[in-house]
């Protein structure tokens, strides 16, 4: 464990817990699309295989089931939540993400560390996460304005996979064994995805305006 | 020791 990978883990874990304050406080989801926390939940139950089988640390332990719990607890409150439900709205989130699910699964079935079932579904889900956060940037465009949480929430969702490659470069100068070109180039990808939404959220701190992502 | 080094992160 390293300073950036725990800055980053905490900064994830901060992007859940603004979710689900924005979702349990306002008893609203406006504005979050379902499909990418469904593709969310994909990625971590597909990556967290092993959590009964490996122990690494209580911490590690821990995080996965935060991580697992809460994205289907969201999941769960857009679809069941008699109040949350009626706050959504599926004609903005209209992101055809099963393409994502097949694309990144017959990817990751060419593309991986080692043919087996457990590496196969590590870099699917390495692969779907970076994605998946497509359909929330679709429909942050499409319904214009952005509410102060959901801005929040994505912001450090983003971040914290820019911590995550600081602590590949650190490790990479600090251990020999390092080969995660799959992590690396995935997490690239995926931070990148985010650098319009970085931006306009800059400018609209530095205004000191309302957040607008340009249709 | 892990299968793979990189599964000790989340």
């Amino acid at each position: 464990m390293n300073i950036f990978r725990f800055a980053g883990d905490m900064t994830h874990l901060i992007s859940i817990l603004v979710l689900l304050l924005k979702v349990y406080a306002t008893k609203s989801c406006s504005g979050i699309s379902l499909k990418t926390q469904e593709l969310y939940g994909i990625v971590f139950l597909a990556r967290y295989l092993d959590l009964f089988t490996d122990f690494i640390s209580v911490y590690n332990t821990v995080m996965k089931l935060v991580f697992i719990g809460s994205s289907l607890a969201i999941v769960w409150c857009m679809r069941f939540h008699r109040v949350v439900k009626r706050s959504y709205d599926r004609d903005v989130d209209t992101f055809r993400h099963y393409f994502l699910v097949g694309g990144c699964f017959l990817l990751a079935l060419f593309v991986h560390e080692k043919f087996s079932f457990r590496e196969v579904f590590w870099a699917f889900s390495i692969y779907l996460e970076a994605v998946a956060i497509l359909p929330q940037l679709i429909l942050l465009q499409r319904s214009g304005n952005v509410d102060n949480l959901t801005g929040q929430y994505v912001l450090f969702l983003g971040a914290y996979r820019g911590f995550y490659i600081l602590n590949w470069i650190y490790r990479y100068f600090t251990e020999d064994q390092f080969s995660r070109w799959i992590s690396c180039v995935s997490g690239l990808v995926q931070t990148a995805l985010y650098a319009d939404f970085f931006y306009y959220y800059f400018i609209s701190w530095k205004n000191n305006a309302k957040l607008k992502l340009p249709a | 020791p892990l299968e793979h080094p990189m599964h000790d992160e989340l």
